[in-house]
């Protein structure tokens, strides 16, 4: 299971949250205007957490951070 | 198997509650207007708590926590 | 295999039946208005029941507690 | 695999039937009327028995047990 | 797999085929007018026969039992 | 995997052919008019034969035994 | 996986043909006009051969021997 | 995994090639006009030759030999 | 997995490229005018070369060699 | 689980981030205009990044990098 | 999980790049016009690149690498 993130802007985080009892952020990747990450769930990250401009492509569909 | 969570307003919160015979929260993620959260069902989460104003993305549909 | 229950007034109750030869009631959790609870069927979870005017949205459809 | 029950009048039963070489009535379920019951199949019950005016959600389609 | 058996009329009977090389009635399932039952094929059950007139909503399709 | 068969007049018979190096009739089940069988193929069962004017429902289609 | 054929004359064969190293006629089941047989791939049946007039329902389509 | 060959005349092959290192003919299949052969991918045929005037059946569509 | 090949001139090849660290031709299939293959990828086989004039019936699509 | 890259400038970079508790760059793979990449998911590889003008095709959508 | 490429020109090539912690190329197949190759993902290969004018039919879409 991946979603798809396309930044929008500079600086947009996509954070990775710990699986398991704790729940810490383990990672912050930072892109820039036009990047795009792809990103699994994996033994180490069970949440994720976007901040900034961006769209999502996700199973249950294209979300725009800043247009809602 | 995971949802998505946008967040409308600063505040909401995202609860996962704890698998197991007993049901309590065992976390509380907090989301500012505009950021959005990927959870998934794990070994530790067999159930999740949403409040404040957002847009949830299920498998089951697109749920608005403040219009219905 | 989850479920996700949207609260449409105060005092919604979210009850887990146990799996087993027995059925009994674990675990009642409430929910304010507006508030969204997703819930998986698990191990000491085999059965359901909602209690008050709520919107389901299941794999069989969404159903309207006090609507029909 | 669960089916859903929407009750439509109080007194609604929702019986489970013994999984193996016997078929006898484990546990009867009571809803009152609006009150909505999730139930699995499980290792305990591999039938279900349903009296009273409701609605079933199924893989096979919604049934309204009163107007056929 | 399972299905669905919605009696149309009192004394519909729901029987159970023995699993293995032999095939007897292991048990008749007595539904009055209105009621439904959900079967499964179990460890004990790859076969079912249905005596009376009744509305079957299985994988394969919707058959009334006295219509055709 | 299982089929349904809906006879339609007394004496259809629904025949189970033997899983293995052989090949023979291990059972035969009689069905009256308006009579329905549910029927898996089984560790017992790797073929079936239908005799008499019946409605079948396979996975690949909606067969009427008289009517081709 | 199984498939289903409609004979649709007197002595419509359906025959099995063995599975490993050797491909040699096992069995042939012979089918009077209006009889139908449902019949899988097995441990000892890797292909099957069907003369005589008749109709074959597949996972591919529907095949009508003597049309084409 | 099976795919069907309808003849459309006499003396149409289902050759059978060995799985493995080497890939020689294990068998040849002949078919008369209107017969028809169903056919798995086995631990001993990892490919396939059919010759003659035929339809085939497979899960890519349907092709027939001679028409292209 | 397998796909067809339906050959449209004589001397068509289909060629299986060993799996492993090496990548070899390992067979070389002539097919004739009208004829039609249909292959598995194998333990063997993890990559194939087609020349020649012919269509190719894929999960993906079909191809004709010498349109495009 | 793979994912389609077309680069439509030079120096278009796919980006491999470690799977595990650490989060880094293991790999870039540089294209050139015109190249395609396809990527999979692996045991190394649990996010990728791409930096530069292209076309993504992923079971989400397509995605022009520079377009949005 | 394999994907299909058809040359339009001479020349084109396949490369394949190594699974695990390194990322080389194992093998470049080269194919002449009008030559088509299938290839799969493997213990070996987790990667591919494609250079020249070619035709790709994968999962995600069907890719002209010199047309965009
Ligand atoms: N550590 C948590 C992270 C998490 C996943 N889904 C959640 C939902 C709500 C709150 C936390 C979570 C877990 O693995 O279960
Ligand atoms: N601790 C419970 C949490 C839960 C899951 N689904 C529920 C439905 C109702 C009440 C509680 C629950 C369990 O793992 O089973
Ligand atoms: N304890 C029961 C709960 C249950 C599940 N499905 C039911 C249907 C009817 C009655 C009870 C149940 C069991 O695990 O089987
Ligand atoms: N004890 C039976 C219950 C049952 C399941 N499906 C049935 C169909 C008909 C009669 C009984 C049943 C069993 O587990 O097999
Ligand atoms: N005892 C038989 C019951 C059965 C299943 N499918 C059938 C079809 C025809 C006749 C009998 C059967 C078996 O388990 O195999
Ligand atoms: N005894 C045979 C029965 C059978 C299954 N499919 C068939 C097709 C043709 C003839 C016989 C059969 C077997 O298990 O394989
Ligand atoms: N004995 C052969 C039968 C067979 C299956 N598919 C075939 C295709 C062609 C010729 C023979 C066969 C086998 O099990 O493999
Ligand atoms: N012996 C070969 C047969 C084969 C399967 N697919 C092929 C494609 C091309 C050439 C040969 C083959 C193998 O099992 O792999
Ligand atoms: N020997 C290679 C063959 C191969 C499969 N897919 C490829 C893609 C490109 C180049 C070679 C290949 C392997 O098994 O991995
Ligand atoms: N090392 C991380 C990489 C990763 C995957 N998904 C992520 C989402 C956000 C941040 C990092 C990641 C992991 O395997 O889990
Ligand atoms: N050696 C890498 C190859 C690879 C797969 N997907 C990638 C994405 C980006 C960069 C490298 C790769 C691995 O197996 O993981």
């Amino acid at each position: 299971e991946y979603f798809v993130i396309h930044a929008l802007e500079n600086g947009v985080q996509v954070i990775g949250l710990t699986r398991g009892p704790e729940t810490k952020f383990h990672h912050a990747e930072k892109l820039d205007k036009g990047e795009v990450m792809l990103a699994q769930f994996t033994e180490h990250t069970s949440a994720m957490k976007i901040r900034g401009k961006a769209i999502l492509y996700t199973k249950h569909g294209i979300i725009r951070t800043h247009d809602d």
